[in-house]
Parts: structure tokens; sequence; C-alpha cells
């Protein structure tokens, strides 16, 4: 597996806040949580109607999508497993080298 | 044998570098290849010199890839575009005259370091890789370290943040060695462009102000006429205008350094795709991504030669 499998389970989710309300519950949220915010690239830049696209680990998918639907914030899945994503971006080379 | 290098699959930083010497090796009279530095961990910083030899002044378009290591797509568009250019330069008279009246600088993975480790450890990995004695974090956004409103809005002063602006600006190698090599060539460097991913935009300064620049009439239809040309390819929409208000606003980035410095057009674009694949693009679209993007750089350079 690429990168050691690390990634197994990993999902991107985006999340459109609709409000200011949404953006500091987000905001406050994302300082507190370890993720990998791919856009923006900063809590600080996350805007009301601008689109958040946040990866999360493993274990922490489960626990933000719990929170933001008890927030009832608007959210979907982008990549709903990153490893399988990452394997199919370069998959072409590695069929290639088994070949 | 014949240098078969395929275009439409993403390198590591060995097989990009040995791309360079190849085709350096391979268009003596139309490429040269140099080191503007070395990077924090020691990598050279290789620049390509596109262009006919002419001991006559010409304007320069510098075009940097790979700011941030995990936008993969820039380092391929890079790639795509030198390649194209030397391809296109026989039997493409637009293409022909571009290269005849104009300098390129391609520097094909600007944070070499990064996208290094990206291949190899994290592939989502986006700072340069230099180590903070005070913090186990590494790295720096090196598109908040260039000296211009340097680490304010938009930025992080904590290292272990992905926009952290760096301890102090140009304190990373890999941006002080662009920054010097445009200070000096700045008098020809007419146009600077800096290839990101992933929102489909093409953003001009400033980023860390809403205001309008002094050229902006100039500068706007170049951006107009570069995604109308990147339109044409596959009827892609790419959004542009001010970073600050088409993105958001951010202190410490490249294209307002470029500008601040006396290059009158500097761009960033940021390339494919709008979140469904995001970082991950498959290499499926990285042609159809670069040809789009080929029409775009080149209306820009093609502006260059008309007056505005």
């Amino acid at each position: 597996y690429l990168y050691n499998n690390r990634y197994a389970g990993d999902q991107v989710l985006r999340i459109t806040p609709r409000n200011e309300e949404e953006v500091q519950v987000l905001r406050r949220l994302f300082q507190n949580m370890s993720v990998d915010l791919w856009q923006p690239n900063s809590a600080s830049l996350i805007h009301e109607g601008r689109a958040v696209d946040v990866h999360t680990g493993q274990n922490g998918t489960a626990g933000l999508k719990a929170r933001l639907r008890q927030e009832h914030i608007q959210h979907s899945v982008l990549i709903s497993n990153l490893q399988e994503e990452i394997e199919k971006q370069t998959g072409y080379r590695s069929s290639r080298k088994r070949r | 044998s014949e240098f078969q290098y395929d275009y439409e699959v993403y390198h590591s930083m060995e097989e990009i570098q040995s791309w360079m010497f190849e085709m350096n090796r391979t268009h003596p009279h139309m490429l040269d290849m140099f080191s503007i530095g070395r990077s924090y961990e020691g990598r050279p910083l290789y620049v390509l010199q596109l262009g006919k030899r002419t001991r006559t002044y010409k304007k320069a378009v510098w075009i940097d890839c790979g700011v941030h290591a995990r936008e993969w797509i820039g380092p391929a568009f890079c790639q795509w575009f030198v390649k194209e250019a030397l391809n296109s330069y026989r039997h493409d008279s637009s293409m022909r005259r571009l290269i005849n009246q104009l300098t390129f600088y391609v520097m094909p993975v600007f944070n070499v370091d990064g996208y290094h480790y990206s291949w190899k450890v994290d592939r989502f990995w986006r700072k340069t890789r230099s180590k903070n004695a005070k913090y186990h974090c590494r790295g720096v956004d090196a598109n908040r370290n260039w000296k211009v409103k340097w680490c304010e809005e938009g930025a992080s002063s904590h290292p272990c943040d992905d926009t952290y602006c760096g301890p102090y600006p140009e304190s990373e190698p890999e941006v002080k060695a662009v920054a010097k090599f445009l200070r000096k060539h700045k008098r020809r460097v007419k146009a600077y462009i800096s290839i990101h991913a992933y929102a489909q935009m093409l953003l001009y300064p400033y980023s860390y102000k809403y205001a309008t620049i002094p050229n902006f009439n100039c500068v706007e239809t170049a951006a107009q006429n570069a995604v109308s040309a990147l339109y044409s390819a596959y009827g892609v929409r790419y959004r542009y205008g001010p970073a600050s208000t088409t993105l958001y606003v951010s202190s410490g980035s490249s294209i307002d350094w470029a500008y601040k410095t006396g290059i009158p057009y500097a761009f960033a674009f940021e390339l494919r795709d709008t979140g469904y694949f995001g970082f991950l693009l498959p290499e499926t679209l990285i042609n159809p991504t670069c040809t789009e993007t080929m029409r775009a750089v080149r209306a820009i350079a093609s502006g260059l030669l008309k007056k505005c």
C-alpha cells in the first residue's frame, strides 16, 4: 500500500456554513481538532457561504459528523476513502511497474 | 534512444530532475538549465530558461510550480508547458513568436523538499521542510513567507499551522532564492505566474488588502483573455479577479511581492478541480488540465507583446 496504508478510512468532507454562527462553530471546532483543512487552508479563513473541505482521519470522522449533525450544519462526503483515491491517482504507475 | 517521458503521469522529484537534465541536453539551442540556490535540505533549485538565445533585450515571463507540496498538478503543468513549447516551436507560428520574443523562466518544483516528502511520507504535506528550534512542527507556508505585509491577516505565526509565515520574511531558502533571482531580473520580467491547486481560479493582486491595483484595466483584460482561452479548450469555467475578494485575504504571498517589486502582471492559477478530487486529481485529468492551462498562459504571454 502507498504510504503504508496510513490514509485507509480517512475521508474528505465538504461543509458549507450558511451563516456567521455556523462559521464561528466551525472555527472553534477546528481550533480544537487536529484536522487537515484542504480549503481554505486555515480555520481563520472560513467564511459564510464558502465551501470548507476538510480531511479527517479514520478515527475522527464519526465524531466530526456527529458534531456537525448536532449543530445542524450541512455537510457531504467528497472522498469516502482517501487511501483508495491515492492508490487510484498513481495506480496506473504501480500497475505499469507490476507489468 | 528516443527519450520517452510520460507527461500524463505524476513524477517523483528524482524523475523530474532527470527529465530537466535530459531536456537541457537534447535542446541546447532552446533551453538552458541552471540552479538559483539550494533548498533547506540541500536540494538544488533548478530553473529552465526557455527561449531562443539572442543578444537583444527580451521581456521575460517567470512560471513557478509546486510552491505547496501536495498540489501535484502544478509540477505536471510546468513540465507540460516546456514540452509543448518545444514541440510546437516548428509548426505553431504563435508559439514560435512567443519563444523568439520572450524568455520563459520555468521552475517545475519550487518546494523541492516538500514535494519529495509528499511522495514518500505525507501525501498532504503543504509547507516547506525547515526546522523550528522551539517547536517539533516543521515547515513554513512558502506563500506566506514573502516580504509584503508579512505575517498579517490570513497568515499564522504558529509553526504548527499550515499557513505559518515563518520566523521572518524570506526565511525559507527556496523563497529567498526566487526573490533574489526576480529582484536581479526585474527589469526584464514582465509577468510572474505561480501555479497552485485547487479551486479553478485565476487570481491577481492584491491578496493582502481590498484595493484596486493601479494597472487594473490591463491586468483584468489579461485575466479575462486567459480564462476565455482556457474555457475554449473544454468549457471549464474559471473565476478570476483580485485574490482578496475572489478567494480570501492573505498576506506574504508571492504575487503581491512580485507586483510590489515592479512586475506588472502577477497571477496565481488555482487549477482543477473544485473539490471532487481536490489534491488527488487523477492522472487521466493531467492532459486536459494542462492543455487548457497552456492556452491561458499563452494568452497572458501574448498580451505582453501588445501595448496596454
